[in-house]
């Protein structure tokens, strides 16, 4: 009997998250002795995620782990995927309404909420906001912004001034702060949302200059946002666990596949971190 | 590499064409003719389904030669589907089974082109 | 059959996708490394585009060879175009180019594995 | 200095009709020393013929030759061939707005035109007639009923009961004869706007033993159509010039290439001829 063989298809390839959570399954495979490929699109596009969920369903994989990016088009992918007889484990960003057996990743909504708490505590209830999302279309990405939202929407001296999109990549998240700075010089906080973001926020507001009446706050702890929390250009971070994420799914996959029951909702611990809890 | 193999990628990849023409001529022209060459070609694809994964595998290509293999299998699945389903007279099932063995059958001429350029570099 | 035909038409075929995915990187991006490498990629399929010609045309695949050399050429440019605006900002003209490009890129696998049947069961 | 060389894409590869198209540009071609290519799509379709010419062009041939079966799908990609240089010829249906140098063909309102007299005459003004159209969207089969129609509209006599699509097959032109039969039991007479829908027609009327009392007119003088024709069971059809148009369209391309002037429009000959004209 051939070891199982699974799928893990990620929003960007190269993407340092996406890594974290590709070491994470990578190892539990290794344990497990599970084969698993890691295959998804070079730059995130929706349109070839999907083209890649239908190849690995047509190839007839054991186990097929992504994300639910969008309602619209993702649901129906999984739903046709189950439909053959291959459990779909969502990850990192679900898709609830549609048939896939769990999720496992952070609470998105919660996430953004805490990341409004956060800016209101660290601002004393005083700012000007702007939000850089990974995309407009995307639903954790949508979560993440109304969370934040609803945390602050009583908060009468907090201003949402503008909110741009990155793409998640730290180049266009670096261009639209820039943007929004020339439009908007009275923004004196940045909130991004996904792990990119608040470096490419970073990068502006040191070339402006304008560390000390900036606040930021942002997604994930890859190595170069730890870095600006160290320097204070970034005052606080949201945590997220994408190795654990990548891990557990090899896991659970493994226990749908045997019959064993899983739980459908898995949330991974999240939180705001700041410099003094490096 | 192997000429052998090659020989092997290449016969797939025509015969999966082979066999999407000759579905859609049936489909548009209702003649058992065109059914029959269908079932020839999907005959093929189901008796050397087995030699693709014996003679093309290796320690570098063995999972995508798995997903090839598996994708014919895909294909001809979808095939009979919408063959089924065509004579059954249900439109619009036939036509999403149609439209699903064409998408895999494009899936299996990429996947023939990345198993050619593994076997001519390895 | 040729294996150094066979080795040319996967080089095509395997230059032609890695110029797609540089220069999307690229344009996603911004990096001029990825330029420099789309740059590479082109560069190669510039340099080769008569040897295809030469190595590859026989009696019976002309037309197609003729082609399929005029695709590389017409790739090289819808990229150039693609870069070209790109750099001078202008979003609506850079993605129909691009999506031209990919459009192309699309034409030239198919004809890939049209060149390789021809060769293989010559 | 290579030969030039040029690409006829018809609407189905196979289609009779088309294959005489396809002799008359040979012949052309051999005499002017032209490479000539016949590619088009196995069934009538207008993506995977849109397709072709895309790849055509991306070939850089030296002269195109195609329909343009409807404005919205093929001005646009004929306006870009040309923009790259390519001279385009449209041949058996035009695109009238586009770029085109020249279209060859018939005039396919007046062709309608005179099959809707031919009926008028033939039936003494009385009949319950059935259209069948090669494609409600192209717009040659449109013109085709369309100038029908207007030779019609004064005679009180003629009705137009029921109109169906074959997409240019015999088959689903049986198949709606038969249908419009077993709906319309009054219908008297059938007009066929394509090549085939003639002999659908005519093998559906046998079946029912209906050849007395329904009146026949279709397009084109196919071997099959003129069997029927001798037969009695087809009363009229109109003359098309297929040969004519594959042979002329080549020479008017080495024209244009060699900077010739060729006029726009070229209407080759069409009439309605009965079975004593044979
Ligand atoms: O979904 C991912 C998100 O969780 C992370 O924060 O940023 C990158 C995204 O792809
Ligand atoms: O356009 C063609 C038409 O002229 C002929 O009558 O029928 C077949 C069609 O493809």
């Amino acid at each position: 009997k051939k070891a199982y063989h699974f799928v893990l298809v990620p929003e960007e390839l190269d993407n340092d998250y996406w890594r974290l959570v590709e070491k994470g399954a990578k190892a539990a495979a290794k344990e497990m002795g599970v084969r698993l490929e890691y295959i998804g699109p070079r730059q995130a596009n929706i349109e070839e995620h999907v083209k890649i969920l239908e190849k690995a369903a047509a190839s007839k994989v054991d186990g097929i782990m992504t994300q639910g990016l969008t309602e619209q088009q993702f649901t129906p992918i999984i739903n046709r995927i189950v439909e053959k007889n291959i459990p779909v484990i969502t990850i990192d960003t679900d898709a609830p309404t549609s048939r896939r057996t769990a999720y496992i990743g952070t609470d998105n909504y919660y996430a953004g909420f805490i990341a409004g708490r956060a800016l209101v505590e660290d601002t004393g209830g005083n700012a000007n906001v702007a939000i850089i999302t990974g995309s407009f279309e995307a639903s954790h990405q949508q979560l993440r912004v109304k969370g934040f939202q609803d945390a602050a929407k009583h908060e009468k001296g907090i201003h949402i001034i503008a909110i741009e999109e990155s793409d998640i990549t730290r180049v266009q998240a670096a261009e639209k702060a820039y943007k929004i700075l020339k439009e908007h010089p009275e923004v004196n906080a940045f909130y991004g949302t996904s792990a990119l973001d608040a470096i490419g926020i970073a990068k502006v507001i040191e070339q402006f200059h304008r560390e000390r009446e900036t606040y930021v706050i942002g997604f994930d702890t890859l190595p170069e946002t730890i870095h600006y929390l160290e320097k204070g250009t970034i005052e606080a971070t949201v945590v997220q666990e994408p190795y654990e994420m990548g891990y557990r799914a090899v896991k659970m996959m493994v226990d749908i596949i045997e019959g064993n029951h899983v739980p459908s909702i898995n949330n991974t611990e999240t939180r705001v971190i700041r410099k003094q809890d490096l | 590499y192997s000429l052998r193999r090659l020989l092997l990628l290449n016969e797939v990849s025509q015969h999966t064409n082979e066999a999407v023409e000759q579905l859609n001529a049936y489909l548009a022209e209702k003649d058992a003719r065109y059914l029959r060459e269908y079932e020839q070609q999907s005959r093929w694809l189901q008796q050397n389904r087995a030699q693709v994964e014996e003679f093309i595998s290796n320690q570098r290509n063995s999972l995508l030669v798995e997903n090839y293999e598996h994708m014919m299998e895909s294909f001809l699945e979808e095939g009979a589907l919408t063959v089924y389903h065509f004579q059954a007279g249900n439109i619009g099932l036939y036509s999403i089974h149609l439209h699903e063995a064409m998408k895999i059958a494009s899936f299996i001429q990429e996947t023939t082109l990345s198993l050619v350029n593994e076997e001519l570099t390895a």
